[in-house]
């Protein structure tokens, strides 16, 4: 079961505060129920899931498109709270009962979303406690989640700075490497030259000697 | 000319790297980027 | 301006519920205001800087450390609420007002840590607006940094990825940087010990020369 809690307010009386609680099951669509209270005073209704659907069918929307418009105008997911309206009237025969009707607005035209007939809660001091409960709990559940995303963060940013750290040695290892090995090449193949200056060297003395043999006989 | 071939090829390898003189780093280096992968 | 709110029981009344708001500049030491709310009623008081003060002598405790055990008594960042326990009892001489106090329990010794004077609120919808609205402004609040957080987590995550990678991508890279230096190096160093072998054949060769110019004139 889920809950939304949002403050309204009702065309017929701006600047008046209500705070809407609505509560479903699975989703908006399979129905759900409106309480309004406005801090001393609290009502009560339900929208069963043929009226959703024939509401759906009166406006011409696919089931999940109305149900997503019933989301933004009711729950406080929604955003666009000046995209809704909402009109509460009186009902002249039973004073103990109230309509509650809610409206998308698209550029100043309003489309009647839907209605819920609501009736007085004998004790509102019940849904006053939920709503001040509902307020704290979310809180309470927001604030876990938020030091548990601290926590995340600091470790994220722990393994980001260790990973770093790697990344730095290593681009220092390579070039340390780099350095490292040339320094050997030279080593060893200045080795291999200094040998072959002196097998040249002996090369040049013994074809001298050749030379001179042959000069010797000649 | 032939001349300057022949004298290079008794002073240095294909790879441009001298028999005789000692080389360094930026030499060996130098000599490393001629030698292309295919060699 | 800081508030608080929180979920209490008092003992005089155990499983009923009061929510308690406490209002404060900097620190609960300069001094705060006490509201609470079963619902239906509310009442309200304060505990002036001087009180505050007056508390911490008699309990012979550091200012700070008292300051502490407040905040741990009455504000939602409290984390054990069964260390503390409250009281409420009416003022037979004015029915309009109640005294509140509250005491830290340790292993079940009661220590007084204050009280306060409440006095009825005329209008208690005020509060009790202001309390439902107070959970859904913590919520939004809380929703935001959540939102916030999870972002940064992706950023930081993204981060952690991309340095990883580089990393990786640089430990193949010293590998390929040292395999590819040996190729080289073994190339250019052959060179050099084909040179020798060479060299060594002719002095060899040479030397034989000089070996039968020597027998020969021998």
């Amino acid at each position: 079961m889920d809950t939304s809690v949002r403050r309204i307010e009702v065309s017929s009386e701006p600047g008046k505060i209500y705070f809407l609680r609505v509560t479903w099951e699975e989703d908006l669509g399979s129905g759900f129920s409106v309480d309004l209270c406005d801090g001393q005073s609290a009502w009560t209704g339900k929208v069963s899931e043929e009226e959703v659907s024939k509401e759906a069918q009166e406006m011409e929307m696919k089931r999940q498109i109305y149900v997503d418009e019933l989301c933004q105008a009711l729950t406080a997911g929604g955003k666009q709270t000046n995209s809704y309206s909402f009109n509460l009237s009186k009902d002249p025969a039973d004073n103990r009962s109230l309509h509650f009707s809610y409206e998308k607005v698209l550029k100043d035209v309003f489309f009647k979303l839907g209605s819920v007939e609501l009736h007085t809660v004998s004790k509102p001091i019940e849904v006053i406690k939920e709503l001040i409960n509902h307020g704290l709990d979310r809180s309470t559940e927001l604030r876990a989640r938020n030091e548990h995303l601290l926590g995340e963060n600091e470790r994220l940013g722990q393994e980001r700075d260790y990973v770093t750290e790697e990344l730095k040695k290593y681009v220092q290892a390579k070039e340390v490497l780099e350095q490292d090995l040339y320094t050997r090449f030279v080593l060893v193949l200045n080795e291999k030259k200094a040998k072959i200056r002196s097998l040249q060297e002996k090369l040049k003395q013994a074809q001298e000697e050749v030379e001179s043999e042959l000069q010797h006989r000649g | 000319s032939p001349s300057t071939k022949q004298h290079f090829a008794k002073e240095y390898d294909c790879f441009g790297d001298s028999y005789y003189a000692d080389t360094d780093k930026e030499q060996l280096k130098e000599v490393f980027r001629r030698i292309n992968k295919t060699e």
